[in-house]
């Protein structure tokens, strides 16, 4: 089984606001 | 037909027609006669047991049919219509009466000669230089005596010690005859290492020259009709001809990836193995780097070509298109490997792209690709979750267990 790619919208970026990428 | 490649292709040696590097050049003389016009008289042999009688001329610079101007040192020698250059009677000068010519680039000489119109000096110096007339070294000197003229031995032994050095003789300093009489100094002869000539570095220098000077002695009145010097033009193997550039000098044609006057160095991006001359058994032409399409300069490091086996010591500067090596031949750092395409393709190297939140890192595996994926993560670029894990909200574990 291919697994779905990682849905970057779905990351709680709230405490790794440095670790967000420009396109997240 | 190219004389520097075989049928096939290869390099070998190749030089320069042997000549008479001295023909049609002009010479610098001390003192020519004619200005003001003077008369001269010499004795002359008739031979077959003829009396000798003395003959005197009138030498005037201003008239071509009684002038002895110094271009007649290396103008056609002709037996038939013989033309002699000539000194002015020096016998009150303090000067020595000297003969200079400057070849204009590095020849490799066999011989100089000269033939005389007038009866041969007691003494007479040759001098050579190899850097256009700032140094001179002495070449040979003749001599009735040696010792206290040039304070060297008559005819010294010559022997692997001393191949670099002028020596004396007493040869060729009879006055008889007193016109036509010959000095020939012969660069190689009786020197051990001429017949090993190609691996000798020290004959190699002895021979070349870029200007000679002849020095009569005593001060006295001099005529000589040819002034030769045999040698080749020196390209150290890589050559097989001398050409005027643009500015009019005298250059080697250079083959086998070299440069320069004498083809004496390699060309750029030729340095995967030191400039060496040619010889009859090997070509020793310059070598390209290999830096597979991706640079545009390198450089030698002998310790690497040490290391190699004296095969390859060329080291690529500047690799481009993301590649990195001393022959830009694997990928840099961030890149990978794109093994659909030859290492010297332009894409050959691809970025790593690897995921910014399923990877722990930017720098990929450089032959397959793989990024360094976190736990649970799977995929070249580390973005998806591996079987029987689930996408978090946590971009710290972005995958977890699933219960």
């Amino acid at each position: 089984d291919v697994m779905p790619t990682l849905d970057m919208a779905l990351f709680d970026w709230t405490d790794y606001e440095d670790m967000k990428p420009v396109d997240a | 037909v190219d004389p520097c490649y075989d049928d096939a292709g290869a390099a070998r040696r190749c030089i320069p027609d042997f000549i008479n590097a001295a023909f049609g050049k002009e010479m610098a003389v001390s003192s020519a006669c004619g200005r003001p016009p003077s008369r001269s008289c010499s004795v002359v042999e008739r031979g077959d047991d003829r009396p000798s009688v003395r003959t005197c001329q009138i030498c005037d610079a201003t008239d071509p049919r009684r002038a002895h101007p110094a271009s007649y040192l290396t103008d056609h020698n002709s037996a038939h219509n013989l033309t002699c250059w000539q000194s002015e009677n020096l016998n009150s000068s303090p000067h020595n009466v000297t003969l200079t010519l400057s070849l204009g680039k590095k020849f490799e000489i066999t011989y100089v000669s000269l033939q005389f119109c007038s009866p041969r000096p007691e003494s007479l110096a040759i001098h050579k230089s190899m850097d256009y007339g700032k140094t001179w070294v002495p070449y040979q000197f003749y001599s009735s005596q040696c010792r206290r003229m040039y304070n060297r031995p008559n005819r010294a032994a010559i022997t692997k010690q001393n191949e670099q050095e002028a020596l004396c003789t007493d040869g060729h300093t009879d006055p008889y005859p007193l016109s036509g009489g010959l000095i020939a100094f012969s660069t190689l002869d009786g020197r051990p290492s001429s017949k090993d000539f190609d691996n000798s570095p020290v004959l190699q220098d002895w021979v070349t020259v870029t200007d000679i000077r002849v020095v009569f002695m005593p001060t006295y009145f001099y005529a000589v009709g040819d002034f030769q010097v045999g040698g080749r033009c020196k390209c150290n193997g890589h050559g097989a001809r001398c050409l005027k550039d643009k500015e009019g000098k005298l250059v080697c044609d250079c083959k086998h990836n070299t440069e320069g006057p004498e083809c004496d160095r390699c060309k750029p991006f030729h340095y995967d193995r030191p400039w060496q001359r040619a010889n009859a058994r090997e070509a020793n032409e310059c070598l390209p780097c290999n830096c597979n399409l991706h640079a545009r300069r390198c450089r030698f490091n002998m310790e690497l070509y040490k290391l190699s086996g004296r095969k390859s010591g060329g080291v690529c500067m500047n690799c481009r298109h993301n590649t990195a090596g001393r022959h830009c031949h694997y990928c840099k750092e961030g890149f990978y490997r794109d093994l659909a395409r030859p290492i010297s393709h332009r894409r050959a190297c691809k970025a790593c792209d690897c995921h910014p939140v399923g990877a722990a890192g930017k720098t990929c595996n450089q032959t397959t690709g793989q990024c360094p994926c976190k736990d649970g993560v799977t995929g070249i670029t580390c973005n998806r979750c591996a079987k029987g894990y689930q996408q978090s909200r946590s971009p710290v574990a972005p995958c977890i267990k699933i219960p």
